[in-house]
Parts: C-alpha cells; structure tokens; sequence
C-alpha cells in the first residue's frame, strides 16, 4: 500500500458517500445518471466475487463491501425510493453500446481465460466508460448542482491517483497490470474535459453550466 | 502473468 492508492481509495469512498448523502439527505436524484449508477454497482459485482475466494486484509474486504453495499443503496434510492425525481428523460445513454464491446473486449484481452479472471477484466474495462452515461446526462442538461460535480471531482481524482500508484509500484516493486493501466489511462482521461470545467468554474464559486 | 500477483488492489 502507497499513499497514492490510499488517498485514491479515500477519494473514491468520498465520491461513493458523496452521491449517496446528496441523494438522501435532498431526497432528490435530479441530474444523477441512474444507469451509470447500475454500471458501478455491475463493475463492483464482478470484480469484487473473490470476496467469496480469497481474503487479503481487513482493509481490502471492508472496503469492498462498503463499495458494493453504497453502490446498490444508490441504485435503490434512484429507482426505488427516490423514483419520481429520476429523469429518465436525460438519462437516455444506449448503456448496451458499452457493456456488449467491452463484455467482449474481456474475453479477448485478458490476463487468463478463467471466470473470475474475465468477470475481473470485464470490471476493469467497464469501468472506465461507466461514468459516459453521467457525462452525457449533463452535457444535455447543460448544467451539474455543485454537489454532484464534486462527487465527480471525487471519483475521477481516484483512478488519477490509482496512475501514480501504478508508476509508485513499477519503480519501488516492479509490478504492472497493462489491463487496469490502460483502462485507468481511458478512464482518467475521459473526465479531462470535466476536470477543465471543475477547475475553472466550481473552483472558483460559479455554477457547473455547458456552453448550451 | 497474473497468476501469481494477487488481486491486492481495489
């Protein structure tokens, strides 16, 4: 464990309680993408089944569960409890053009053509276009409440600092993973252009709005 | 090969 990959866990748990203590406390889903919401909770679901196999520290497991536990509460609120403030209307990204190319991404590419380790690839290329439906809700809204863009802030800064982590472990350990590299590249890079908009305009106390 | 390193990250 380095410190980049602890505070990228911590930015990450942030951006987790971030969305779900909006959504509870406003009693209000407006302007959250319900289906990248479904997204995370598959990413977890599938990468997380060695919870089942194999225990590697109390850390590891507690966080797990708490990532799988938050990310299905969150599903709930929006399409359970909270269902009459979705808007579904906005929400409209064709989520089947991710999960088919990267379902089959993930038997191609992959480390080892084992369940566990395919489910694990499948995870780990979803991942990094989960976030696709929630950037495009807003690039049709035109506009993001402070709150979510920080949840953004929160959960793009994680695979950010998961790329150091990588660079940390290849120097001091000599260890990579080319799949979750390049899928945490992908990842980071896709919210390039929120970071821009955060920077300049959250940052500095204005409201997010696309130019419309 | 991924056999041998583990799956220590989450």
């Amino acid at each position: 464990m380095n410190i980049f990959r602890l505070f990228g866990d911590l930015s990450h748990l942030a951006a987790i309680i971030i969305l779900l203590l909006k959504i509870w406390k406003s009693r209000s889903c407006a302007g959250i993408s319900g289906k990248s919401q479904i997204l995370f909770a598959i990413v977890f679901t599938t990468r997380y089944l060695d919870l089942l196999t194999s225990f590697i520290s109390l850390y590891n497991t507690s966080m797990k569960m708490i990532y799988i536990g938050c990310s299905y509460a969150t599903v709930y609120l929006i399409y359970a409890k909270f269902r009459a403030t979705y808007d579904g209307n906005h929400d409209s990204f064709r989520v089947e053009f991710l999960i088919v190319p990267v379902g089959g991404l993930a038997v191609l590419i992959n480390h080892d053509f084992s369940l566990l380790e395919i489910l694990w690839t499948f995870s780990i290329y979803l991942e990094s276009v989960a976030i696709l439906p929630q950037l495009f809700m807003i690039s049709k809204t035109g506009e993001a409440e402070t709150i979510t863009t920080h949840y953004l802030f929160c959960q793009g800064l994680y695979r950010a600092l998961y790329l150091i982590n990588w660079i940390w472990r290849f120097y001091f350990e000599g260890f990579f993973d080319m799949i979750a590299i390049v899928a945490g590249v992908v990842q980071t890079i896709l919210y390039c252009d929120f970071f821009y908009l955060y920077v300049t305009k959250v940052l500095k106390g204005k409201k997010l709005s696309l130019p419309a | 090969h991924s056999g041998e390193c583990k799956k220590d990250e989450l």
